[in-house]
């Protein structure tokens, strides 16, 4: 019996957003610990790792472990259908091969439930380890997204490169060059607009602009990005969901031959 | 001249 209550409905329906054009179908696992997900995308270029706290939901009970697999599209054409404050219930039901989503407005004068069909599917757990990181850089989620959208006008891959100058994107295309410097900045009004760089030894690494164009979709679910690189590692790409938990994509840099 | 790396080369199976 899996029943999972979440008064901010409108956060899952950002999280489908955010992934169901990077993967197709996926587990979500639930455990005491949370609902979460882990997948990766055809190519194994990127991963997806989600966790929503079970401190987060209203209502938490997951009698055992349980995983489910489903259909990210299916999921957010299902989701789509709950209004944006609408609180909504996961249902689920051990042995059983479907879940069931129900959405309540906020003043209950409308209930729907939509039950959808469940598949199964092979998953691939992968280890991530905890790692130190040359450089960490947190901004404000829009202006990431904004120069991911630029650069990609431009060019197909950006460079990252962290120095104490500050993080730079640059790109470089059949009709010219771009690069874009940020520097740390964190005389600013609001927390979530600063601009913090923290570099342990300088890192440059390059990316497929595709990719990361891609987890921007994340972007209404945080004022703020982080932006994890090493060298030796995928970038981390992390939105925190505010009281929850996260939103992290992983993407494997692109190797010089 | 760059190739795209793989997720599965960073981390293992578990």
């Amino acid at each position: 019996m899996l029943e999972l209550r979440l008064v901010q409905g409108s956060l899952l329906k950002k999280v489908l957003e955010a992934t169901k054009d990077l993967v197709t179908d996926a587990n979500f696992d639930c455990s005491a610990t949370g609902f979460s997900l882990q997948a990766m995308d055809s190519s194994h270029v990127a991963l997806v790792a989600l966790l929503l706290r079970s401190e987060g939901f209203e209502h938490y009970r997951c009698d055992r472990n349980i995983s489910m697999g489903m259909n990210l599209n299916n999921m957010s054409k299902m989701l789509k259908c709950a209004g944006n404050d609408d609180i909504i219930t996961i249902k689920g039901d051990d042995g059983s091969d479907t879940v069931t989503f129900m959405f309540e407005s906020p003043n209950q004068d409308k209930i729907s439930d939509f039950e959808m069909k469940l598949m199964d599917i092979d998953s691939e757990h992968l280890g991530i380890p905890e790692a130190e990181y040359h450089a960490i850089v947190k901004m404000p989620s829009s202006e990431f997204q904004r120069i991911c959208k630029d650069l990609s006008s431009i060019g197909d891959t950006v460079v990252i490169s962290v120095t104490k100058e500050g993080v730079k994107f640059s790109t470089r295309g059949d009709i010219g060059t771009a690069n874009i410097v940020c520097r740390q900045n964190k005389t600013v009004d609001k927390p979530e607009e600063a601009t913090i760089i923290e570099m342990n030894e300088p890192v440059s690494l390059t990316f497929a602009l595709r990719y990361l164009n891609s987890f921007t979709k994340a972007t209404p679910l945080s004022e703020s990005v982080t932006v994890s690189l090493s060298s030796e590692l995928p970038v981390v790409v992390e939105y925190k969901i505010a009281d929850m938990g996260y939103i992290r994509f992983y993407l494997a840099p692109k190797i010089e031959d | 001249d760059s190739k795209q790396g793989n997720i599965l080369s960073f981390f293992k199976k578990i």
